[in-house]
């Protein structure tokens, strides 16, 4: 036994002669040496750990990435291996069957090929277990995450060079097949909204998808879960949202600020700025953000971490005497904005972090979602594992680096922008048609089509 | 657990 460091230096043949196990932060450890080999010849033996080969360290690697490192090595150079011999630390690490353990998040869509394959789509995280399954490369044994931090179905995902070309390919079959629509008319029906649930996750796919390209986003990024150190932008959804943000902005000013909507160019839509909200977080607040749902995903995405509370009503006739007494001057309609919320309950409930009941009277509700903001900002969320071990204060602006998102922006929901006329009890609101999409804009649902 | 033997199965 000896933990003192050993150099073995030789010239590596066909192959330097050994298998390796471990990987990550467990680190890398010869699990067997092939008799006769030079690293034999040399008194490298199992159990030994490999801390060093010629300049690279082998501390961090992944068992794959030190694999490829040693096959990459051309035979006939000399070798230096620094190593230690860790027998204690071996035998743990063998009869627990730990090695590989790391956690990514997913930047491009994958349809599994294989049954024991995980099927994904970006922005999905996974636990990395192994990066050599069955010994082999090309896949890796990972577990999916679920967004309550659940581990979920377990497989295997392709390993890093083969998510490389996947992802390469998904661009340039993006751009070559014509999904991405251009012209007024693909943009009016992009600001139309999104009408049903499978539109919606396209054309959401296809916003992540040139965020992706926009970006630079590795097809696999690595992350590690914990607080984020910046106060999360909240978006209030419900039939009240609209009277929630104000007095939130109004009561807790030093807490919370309305993020202000500027006119996208052109058009008569409007839109937020990342940057306005990266700017109040940057002022030590919670940004209130009035976006649609594709644009919550979008957050998501680009790890703004969004509190996304919904207001769930209980009764039409319970909503309208709410805003009656919060809001008396506000015309908007009641059953109007009950319906958007049933449709949202029905569509989105997969982006809400949680939800408030309106029931009975008085502020509870008010209450309960300053509780729920204070419980999730102390919550972990997946950050980029670079970003982690950044100081505090100069996180914010990686969190939103110039090369990652541009020309960042979010779509406005209409609601806070267009204040329409109330039309409760009227049978023939609706217009455009809009009673049978599962999901829309009521601001744009006025509007007649090109 | 994980299945396999964690090490790679050929000689490198």
């Amino acid at each position: 036994y000896s933990a003192e460091p050993r150099v073995v230096q030789f010239v590596k043949a066909k192959s330097v002669g050994l298998r390796l196990a471990g990987g990550n932060d467990v680190g890398i450890f010869v699990s067997s040496v092939q008799e006769g080999s030079p690293a034999d010849s040399q008194g490298v033996r199992e159990g030994d750990q490999i801390l060093q080969v010629n300049d690279t360290s082998f501390q961090h690697l992944t068992r794959e990435e030190a694999v490829e490192h040693l096959m990459a090595l051309p035979p006939g150079e000399e070798v230096t291996l620094w190593t230690q011999s860790k027998q204690d630390i071996y035998r743990k690490m063998v009869s627990s069957n730990v090695g590989d353990s790391f956690y990514i998040r997913t930047h491009f869509d994958f349809e599994k090929d294989t049954p024991s394959g995980l099927s994904f789509v970006r922005g999905d995280v996974f636990h990395v277990l192994d990066t050599m399954y069955r010994g082999r490369l090309g896949s890796w044994l990972a577990v999916r995450v679920g967004r309550d931090l659940q581990e979920q179905d377990r497989g295997i995902i392709p390993n890093h060079s083969r998510a490389e070309q996947i992802a390469s390919l998904e661009s340039v079959l993006k751009a070559t097949s014509g999904a991405n629509p251009s012209g007024a008319r693909a943009e009016f029906w992009k600001l139309r909204g999104l009408r049903g649930a499978k539109k919606m996750l396209r054309k959401s796919r296809e916003d992540l998808s040139a965020l992706t390209k926009q970006g630079r986003y590795p097809p696999y990024e690595r992350v590690v879960l914990k607080e984020a150190n910046f106060k999360r932008p909240v978006v209030i959804l419900g039939p009240i949202a609209d009277i929630a943000v104000q007095k939130l902005s109004r009561e807790l000013p030093e807490l919370f600020e309305i993020a202000p909507s500027v006119p996208r160019d052109g058009t008569s839509s409007k839109v937020i700025k990342l940057d306005s909200v990266r700017q109040i977080a940057e002022k030590g607040k919670h940004a209130l953000l009035d976006i649609t749902p594709s644009a919550v995903e979008r957050l998501n995405y680009v790890q703004y971490y969004p509190v996304v509370v919904f207001c769930e009503p209980e009764s039409r006739p319970g909503v309208k005497a709410m805003r009656q007494w919060l809001a008396p001057d506000s015309r908007k309609s009641s059953r109007r904005l009950c319906a958007q919320a049933n449709k949202m309950k029905k569509y989105c409930s997969h982006l809400f972090t949680a939800t408030v009941h309106l029931s009975g009277s008085g502020n509870a509700w008010f209450q309960e979602i300053q509780d729920i903001i204070r419980t999730q900002q102390s919550q972990p969320v997946w950050t980029t594992a670079e970003q982690a071990d950044v100081a505090p204060e100069d996180s914010l602006d990686l969190l939103n680096p110039p090369s990652r998102v541009a020309s960042g922006y979010l779509t406005c929901d209409s609601r806070a922008n267009s204040d329409y006329d109330d039309t409760d009890g009227e049978a023939s609101a609706y217009t455009d048609g809009e009673a049978e999409d599962p999901y829309d804009q009521p601001g744009l649902a006025r509007s007649s089509e090109p | 657990s994980k299945s396999g033997d964690g090490k790679n199965s050929v000689w490198i």
